[in-house]
């Protein structure tokens, strides 16, 4: 109804009324579009952004995978409103939205989220479980076919970053791959995570340059400086695994090994002092920081097609 | 649900590879049950853990026997948690 408040975090029935609203006071340019199931058999939902067309070229953009990190759901509803308070207004985001179609999947780990605000606000994983498995859930990201089992993940169910019994074997990994692999035409993928202000491009598993190395790094250097423009926050940039760490398995590894060659991994603003635990009067700042980095990154994707 | 009264978050500094390897040790640490927010990769640049209070005394000794630097990032994570929560109420209340 338009009084959703953007400077609270919200419940996972909150997001998802929200969504539907959004679906429903813009018919002809927001669907919600349902992807799968997740471990606990919570549905999937990824929000359509299109003007037109099918199978458009496309770009996926996905918030909380790490169910802890709450500012990144908070900062996809914001620029989901964003993009339908923006089309029609905004020179560079009208063009794109007449050329391509915006996927934005704003829990990505709705077990996970669903227990940060039950049980327990620091929780990272999903929620599966195993039968014999003393510890519960899976790094879902480091779940993916690209470096699976590598360095920076493990193999220890108790640990933050346990990578699972196997590739894709989370159902919230598999959801996307399938729903990502049957479109064909995604040409830009963002995974939104919190916090340590950086944007960074493949790979995390391996310390090799990827082929389009340069153009990444430009792109990077070029989304950080929008970023900076808007309150002055420095994020540094370049590749996983030389900006923060070695980490196998990864999202945005498998988006490039996939042919999406504009794969992008955000950690959002840090004010030093409070880690997951940002404060909500923090939520409208970031996120509006953080749309100027998007709108470059996705006008980047719109004028050079490949 | 889960209560996070006196876990503290540390800011760490390690100065060299030899810290980060003391730190990457201390995390195999599992009856201490550290929670690593920010892995230690870089000499210089830090690294945050949150510390359980039961752990905090035995952390803090060990990263002192290192020469390792550190302070404290978070005093009570269970204060901020609470006051997101109070936050949260106020907001809902607000909203109706």
């Amino acid at each position: 109804n338009g009084n959703f408040n953007f400077e609270a975090y919200h419940t996972l029935e909150e997001i998802s009324q929200e969504m539907d609203t959004l679906a429903a006071q813009y018919p002809g340019l927001v669907s919600k579009v349902n992807i799968g199931q997740s471990f606990e058999k919570r549905p999937m939902n990824v929000l359509k952004f299109s003007t037109g067309g099918s199978q458009r070229r496309a770009i996926w953009i996905d918030t909380g995978i790490h169910s802890r990190e709450w500012i990144t759901h908070a900062t996809g509803i914001w620029t989901a409103k964003k993009i339908v308070n923006e089309y029609g207004k905004d020179h560079t985001l009208t063009n794109i939205l007449n050329a391509m179609d915006i996927f934005m999947e704003i829990v990505t780990n709705p077990d996970g989220f669903a227990f940060t605000h039950s049980m327990n606000r620091l929780w990272r994983k999903n929620k599966s479980t195993r039968p014999g498995v003393f510890c519960i859930g899976v790094d879902l990201n480091r779940n993916w076919k690209s470096g699976f089992g590598g360095n920076g993940s493990n193999n220890n169910p108790c640990s933050e970053t346990y990578h699972g019994p196997s590739a894709q074997s989370e159902p919230e990994v598999a959801a996307i791959v399938d729903f990502i692999t049957a479109h064909g035409n995604i040409k830009a993928l963002i995974s939104i995570h919190s916090y340590s202000q950086m944007l960074m491009y493949p790979y995390g598993h391996s310390l090799e340059p990827v082929p389009n190395q340069k153009e990444l790094y430009n792109l990077a250097k070029d989304a950080v400086q929008a970023l900076y423009q808007v309150h002055g926050i420095e994020y540094i940039y370049g590749s996983i695994s030389t900006t923060l760490y070695m980490a196998s398995g990864i999202t945005v590894d498998w988006a490039y090994d996939n042919g999406i060659k504009y794969s992008f991994t955000f950690e959002l603003r840090d004010t030093g002092r409070y880690g997951f635990l940002l404060p909500a009067s923090q939520i409208i700042p970031t996120a509006q920081e953080t749309w100027l980095a998007l709108r470059t990154i996705m006008e980047h994707t719109l004028n050079h097609p490949y | 649900q889960e209560t996070f009264v006196g876990d503290q978050v540390l800011e760490i500094t390690p100065r060299n590879e030899e810290q980060i390897k003391h730190l990457v040790e201390l995390e195999a640490e599992e009856h201490l049950q550290l929670d690593f927010w920010k892995l230690p990769t870089i000499p210089g640049e830090t690294a945050h853990v949150r510390v359980p209070f039961v752990s905090i005394q035995a952390v803090k000794v060990f990263l002192e026997s290192q020469g390792i630097a550190y302070s404290t990032m978070i005093e009570d994570v269970q204060v901020l948690l609470d006051k997101e929560n109070e936050e949260m109420l106020l907001n809902r209340r607000r909203q109706r």
